[in-house]
C-alpha cells in the first residue's frame, strides 16, 4: 500500500 | 507598533478563505520586510505558507518583530463583515493582546473597526529547502480546481504524471477510475488560459486528493496555480497574489512502504 508521511519528514525543523 | 494597509482588503479575505478549512490557528508574522504565516495542518500532511510583501501595501510600518497568534475562524468571522471593495488597515501595539482591523468604504463613508483577541500559539517553524524542481506546471487555477474536484468523485488520490508537452493526473476508485491530461499551450492571445510545462525530468507522484482539493481554495487569488514536482519530495502549489506576495501549499506524497 502507500503510505501518507508527515511533512516535518521532509523539512526540518528551521 | 505594527500597521499595514491594503488598499484591496478583498485580498486578504481571499487569502482566508483558502486557509481557514485547513489550519484551524497559526501565528501571523511580522517584520520590516512584511507580513507572512508558516503553519501545518492538523494532521502534519500540508505546510501552508504565506508571504505579502511590505511594498504590496499601501502603507506598512512594523518598528518591531510581531509573532500574532490567531484562530483562523475567529479571523474569517471578522474579515467576513469587510466589503470586497473595502481598504482593511491591521494595526496592533508592541505587546498588545489585541489586532485592530479598519475596513474603509471607497468613499470613506463608512468606518468600521473590529478587534480580534490575540492568543499564544506553540508552533513548529519547519525549514523549506530551496529546491530545483523536476518538473513545474502552470495551469489556470480554475482549471486545476475542477480537475482536483473531478478526480475527487472517483478516487481518494491523483497520480500526478509531467514529461515535456502534457501533464497527466489519474485516479482509481470503487467505481472505476478517471485520467484528465493537460497540453502545453501557450496561447499568447489568451495569457490567463495558459499551460506551461518547464521540465528538467519526467516525475510521477501519488497525492491525496482531499488536500489539493484544499488548496484549490486559493483559486480566487490568481489566474493561475503553478505546480513543482520533484521524486519523492512535497508538492509545492503556488498561486502568485500579483504585486503582492503569493500563498503556496506543501504537500507530503503517498510513497510505496
Amino acid at each position: 500500500g502507500s503510505g501518507q508521511r508527515s511533512i516535518a519528514s521532509f523539512f526540518g525543523a528551521g | 507598533m505594527f500597521e499595514a494597509r491594503l488598499a484591496q482588503g478583498a485580498l486578504l479575505k481571499k487569502v482566508v478563505e483558502a486557509i481557514k478549512d485547513l489550519i484551524e490557528d497559526a501565528n501571523f508574522d511580522c517584520n520590516s520586510s512584511g507580513f507572512s504565516l508558516q503553519a501545518m495542518d492538523s494532521s502534519h500532511v500540508s505546510l501552508v505558507a504565506l508571504s505579502l510583501r511590505a511594498d504590496g501595501f499601501e502603507h506598512y510600518r512594523c518598528d518591531r518583530n510581531v509573532s500574532m497568534g490567531m484562530k483562523l475562524a475567529s479571523l474569517s468571522k471578522i474579515l467576513k463583515c469587510a466589503n470586497g471593495d473595502d481598504a482593511i488597515t491591521m494595526k496592533s501595539e508592541d505587546n498588545g493582546d489585541t489586532i485592530t482591523f479598519m475596513f474603509e468604504s471607497p468613499e470613506q463613508e463608512r468606518l468600521s473597526e473590529f478587534d480580534l483577541k490575540l492568543m499564544d500559539i506553540d508552533s513548529e517553524h519547519l525549514g523549506i529547502p530551496d529546491n530545483e524542481y523536476d518538473a513545474t506546471v502552470k495551469l489556470p487555477a480554475a482549471e486545476f480546481q475542477r480537475i482536483v474536484k473531478d478526480l475527487s468523485t472517483i478516487g481518494d488520490t491523483v497520480e500526478i504524471s509531467v514529461t515535456k508537452d502534457a501533464v497527466k493526473f489519474g485516479t482509481t476508485g470503487d467505481i472505476g477510475n478517471a485520467n484528465i491530461m493537460c497540453r502545453q499551450n501557450k496561447a499568447a492571445d489568451k495569457p490567463d488560459e495558459s499551460t506551461e510545462i518547464d521540465i528538467n525530468e519526467a516525475v510521477s507522484l501519488t497525492f491525496a486528493l482531499r488536500y489539493l482539493n484544499s488548496f484549490a481554495k486559493a483559486t480566487p487569488l490568481s489566474t493561475h496555480a503553478v505546480l513543482k514536482l520533484s521524486k519523492e519530495l512535497p508538492i509545492l502549489v503556488e498561486y502568485h497574489i500579483p504585486e503582492v506576495g503569493r500563498l503556496a501549499f506543501y504537500l507530503a506524497p503517498k510513497i510505496e512502504d
